[in-house]
């Protein structure tokens, strides 16, 4: 039944692109639509520079890891050592 | 609703890095 | 029995692609009737970038978790390896009666601010 409810929700998002695509047939032609479309692809690429800046902010994040991950493994000698004069 | 919270998450993936920065620098002084 | 199985996965395969055969020449209708310009996109290649930026949203997100849940369990580790070691100097000083200057007012804050 699984892989049968699989295939029926494969059938089903295909039809339901296709009606989306439907309604989207003659969006291009209606002037005051093509103003809400333009605007949606303003947005898009508003959105897709806040991502930029988001992706960046994680690679800082992954930098700063590894710094915390340097000063565990100090941190683990330094123990070591005291256990050690201990 | 994407933009703000892209916007939310990129604030508070900043906020944490600042204050990873902070944690380390403390504890530097702390290992002194 | 299994004539009927392979007659229905003949009838899903068919459907199927009749499917991507309408998807497709909808979507060559509106580019041909709506080309893209510098300025416009047509409707379904805002679909696409649509959901492509959401695609990319959801990876990042994922990613950012991952990195912040490991940032937390290293500051844990270092938090508690840090307190170890000062447990273990302190009870060396005491076997030591060692006179150590009191610590400084930045040490102090950094103690505070690691608690």
């Amino acid at each position: 039944t699984s892989e049968l409810e699989q295939l029926y929700s494969h059938v089903n998002e295909k039809i339901g692109n296709i009606k989306k695509t439907l309604s989207l047939r003659n969006l291009g032609q209606d002037p005051t639509l093509k103003t809400v479309l333009n605007k949606i692809g303003d947005e898009i690429i508003i959105v897709n520079e806040l991502l930029n800046k988001f992706e960046l902010e994680i690679r800082y994040q992954e930098q700063i890891s590894s710094s915390l991950k340097e000063l565990s493994d100090l941190l683990e000698e330094d123990y070591k050592d005291v256990e050690h004069l201990n | 609703a994407l933009k703000d919270d892209v916007n939310i998450l990129h604030d508070k993936a900043r906020l944490e890095s600042q204050e990873s920065i902070g944690f380390i620098k403390a504890t530097k002084e702390s290992m002194k | 029995m299994e004539a009927e199985v392979d007659k229905l996965e003949l009838m899903f395969q068919k459907a199927d692609s009749d499917l991507d055969y309408i998807q497709y020449r909808l979507e060559y209708e509106i580019k041909t009737n709506h080309p893209d310009s510098a300025g416009e996109k047509n409707p379904v290649t805002l679909l696409k970038e649509l959901s492509a930026i959401k695609s990319r949203y959801q990876t990042l997100c994922d990613h950012y978790k991952r990195v912040a849940t490991e940032q937390k369990e290293i500051k844990t580790r270092i938090s508690t390896t840090l307190n170890k070691t000062m447990t273990r100097i302190q009870e060396l000083q005491k076997l030591t009666d060692v006179e150590l200057l009191p610590p400084t007012e930045e040490e102090k804050t950094a103690t505070e601010q690691l608690k």
